[in-house]
């Protein structure tokens, strides 16, 4: 799956998932990718998010909803990001995922559990695509 | 502007580039430089550069929405990972299926497919459903009508020699591991039908003791009891997950 976040020069907000689902699922089964809130959303006035991972136990938490309405009640990125994860953690200890969050300053940061998370970003200050990595 | 703006200006700056060093000593957040940003799940470097293109074009640059357009659409063609576009991921029948979102944080406008078939252009897609549509989700084999009605190219089989190969080892492997539980059988290909937890438990326990003798005494003595038959054959990966 990619989910991607976009933040253009006139300050807007667009994020997008494209994926082609998990290996050998049930003919019908629909993951979270294309559920809002789930694999990726944004809101001008606050921030984006992108997910990736275990569709069928994430789309139950609806974590990117999750992490940009957390951003605007306060939360920081990474605090949001973590929470995000950590509730559906204490629910499925098991759980495989990945969430990165962006606020609308800019500011990134991600949060992993049951694998290495690595994400991509560009801005104007960077001169190619730099990947950072997560550890859960 | 006064000497005193001047030094006010000055030192506002000097506190933003503390800040911005302090963050980024922090961990894993970082404080960008001017917009425009992309970021993506993964190292999918291509992706970032197609949606960078598009969004820092020295003409003004193109829209975000146009942004994602083209970053998931560069991962669309490039199959990335295998998760991605069309020829990877194949369901249990061998067919690979496509889900896409695209959303307008200004206008909170969404445009969805779901299990899209014989359509590879997923982004594209759910594009079309937010531009030309007052819905936010289309499904299956409506979602491809929708697409190629808008003018995608289609119907084309979705399958590669790769997705196809990796489902004829999956069938030979007695269709381990899937996504059901509670059924019977357990062990082998469908169809399937559902059964009690008590009933599957003893399933497992017939086809395990079959195929190993005593082996399976010490998973039953375990809290696998607990967890519904057959969930625990659940994977995902680098390279197959949403």
């Amino acid at each position: 799956t990619i989910s991607m976040a976009v933040i253009d020069k006139m300050g807007h907000i667009a994020v997008g998932t494209s994926t082609n689902g998990g290996t050998f699922k049930i003919p019908g089964r629909v993951g979270d990718g294309p559920i809002p809130g789930s694999s990726s959303y944004g809101d001008d006035e606050v921030g984006a998010c992108g997910a990736s991972g275990d569709g069928d136990i994430m789309m139950r938490f609806l974590p990117c909803y999750q992490v940009v309405e957390s951003m605007r009640r306060g939360m920081e990125p990474q605090d949001a990001a973590r929470d995000a994860i950590s509730r559906i953690a204490r629910k499925y200890p098991d759980f495989v995922g990945a969430i990165f969050a962006v606020n609308r300053k800019g500011v990134h940061a991600g949060a992993c559990h049951g694998w290495t998370f690595q994400y991509s970003v560009r801005n104007s200050s960077m001169h190619d695509v730099e990947v950072i990595t997560i550890y859960p | 502007m006064g000497r005193s703006s001047v030094r006010l200006l000055v030192g506002l700056l000097l506190l933003r580039s503390d800040w911005c060093l302090a963050v980024n000593s922090g961990g894993p957040a970082e404080v960008s430089g001017a917009f425009p940003l992309v970021v993506s799940t993964w190292p999918f470097r291509e992706a970032v550069r197609a949606a960078w293109e598009v969004v820092s074009a020295s003409d003004g640059g193109g829209s975000a929405v146009d942004a994602v357009v083209a970053g998931c659409s560069a991962c669309e063609v490039l199959r990335c990972d295998g998760t991605v576009g069309p020829g990877g991921s194949p369901d249990e029948n061998g067919e690979t299926t496509l889900d896409a979102l695209i959303m307008n944080g200004a206008t909170m406008e969404i445009g969805a497919v779901a299990a899209m078939r014989y359509v590879k252009d997923g982004i594209k897609a759910a594009k079309l459903v937010m531009d030309h549509s007052l819905h936010t989700l289309l499904v299956g084999e409506k979602a491809t009508d929708f697409a190629i009605s808008m003018g995608l190219p289609g119907p084309i089989n979705l399958s590669s020699p790769e997705s196809l190969e990796k489902w004829r080892n999956w069938r030979q492997n007695h269709c381990q591991p899937n996504f059901w539980k509670n059924v019977a059988p357990a062990g082998s290909c469908g169809p399937y039908r559902p059964i009690s937890v008590a009933q599957a438990l003893d399933s497992v326990k017939r086809e395990v003791e079959g195929s190993q003798g005593g082996a399976c005494q010490e998973w039953f003595q375990s809290d696998n009891l607990l967890e519904p038959i057959n969930s625990h054959f659940k994977f995902i990966d680098r390279h197959n997950h949403d």
